[in-house]
């Protein structure tokens, strides 16, 4: 039977769930149960696609993107490529209630982050370090390219433009590599 | 990616994603998550909805903001969650994600696509009903 209020999240990250619940139990908002619910899951990494020292990208560097959305007012705040910034959905809460934008991105999201009086700091880890070490190793498989050379197949970069491959290159899909 | 959908007491709601994107991506690549209608959408008169996956894909169908549309007309939410996976289908029948939704009056769905290694998405569920943040999944 539907019953209100509800908490409905991806994944089997139910201290989310329960952190968000407890929001709301505790007297908050709606969007305070969100920002509280991810913000449990960003500082707990879940299941290490979330947060920080999780999925680094061919830099090694690990990156941000969240957003927030207030169903009454249709308002949105949201980060993407936010980095050096653990707390992505409370700046993207900030973007919102900060700024009349709707969407901030890079490097200059992480300095209006810590104009706000968010704290900057590594978001690497050890995890993250090695598995982005053992990516080197591995000629770095899989990558995200395509149609470039050497072939990103095969080999690391730097790449540059190559000829268009005719059909496009099987991938495996890890579930776990995602958003 | 964690996505979450909110909804209040009095029907209000909020919805709202954060990730680490996809693994050893281009530097400056952005997923869906962030993006209003892709990554999650919310209107307090239809419902709320937050998407998972490869956000590569899954940013150019606004799953998120079809299922609210789609509950908005009365549709339930498992089967706005249905018709958003199978609209990305159509057009990339391997791609891996889900979308959880959920109506103004407490109603909730999910769905995901098949694919080999992927059957069954988990998703959490929170109401006075459960008591608990009780564990669900529903069959691909």
């Amino acid at each position: 039977r539907a019953t209100l209020p509800l908490v409905i999240n991806t994944w089997e990250f139910q201290h989310a769930a329960d952190a968000a619940w407890r929001a709301l139990q505790a007297g908050g908002s709606v969007m305070d149960a969100v920002e509280k619910g991810c913000s449990r899951c960003e500082a707990e990494q879940c299941d290490g696609s979330v947060g920080f020292g999780g999925h680094p990208d061919e830099r090694g560097e690990t990156t941000l993107d969240a957003m927030i959305m207030n169903g009454n007012t249709m308002e949105v705040g949201a980060v993407g490529d936010l980095r050096r910034i653990k707390n992505a959905i409370s700046v993207a809460r900030a973007v919102m209630e900060h700024t009349e934008h709707t969407l901030l991105v890079g490097e200059s999201a992480s300095q209006f982050a810590e104009n706000m009086g968010f704290t900057a700091e590594d978001l690497t880890t050890n995890n993250s370090i090695s598995v982005f070490t053992q990516w080197l190793k591995d000629n770095c498989q899989p990558n995200n390219r395509k149609n470039v050379s050497p072939d990103p197949s095969k080999y690391c970069g730097p790449y540059k433009p190559g000829p268009t491959l005719k059909h496009r290159r099987r991938r495996e899909i890890d579930i776990h590599a995602h958003d | 990616t964690i996505g979450m959908v909110v909804i209040g007491r009095d029907g209000q709601i909020a919805a709202g994603t954060s990730t680490n994107g996809a693994n050893y991506k281009v530097p400056g690549r952005v997923g869906d998550s962030p993006i209003a209608g892709a990554g999650s959408y919310a209107e307090s008169a239809a419902g709320g909805a937050a998407a998972t996956g490869n956000g590569d894909v899954m940013m150019r169908f606004l799953p998120s903001y079809l299922a609210v549309e789609l509950m908005r007309i009365g549709t339930e939410p498992s089967t706005a969650c249905e018709t958003a996976i199978s609209r990305i289908k159509r057009h990339n029948p391997g791609f891996f994600g889900a979308i959880i939704c959920a109506n103004s009056t407490g109603h909730y769905g999910a769905a995901c696509n098949k694919i080999p290694g992927f059957t069954r998405f988990p998703f959490v569920v929170y109401n006075s009903q459960t008591n608990t943040p009780l564990l669900q999944s529903v069959d691909c």
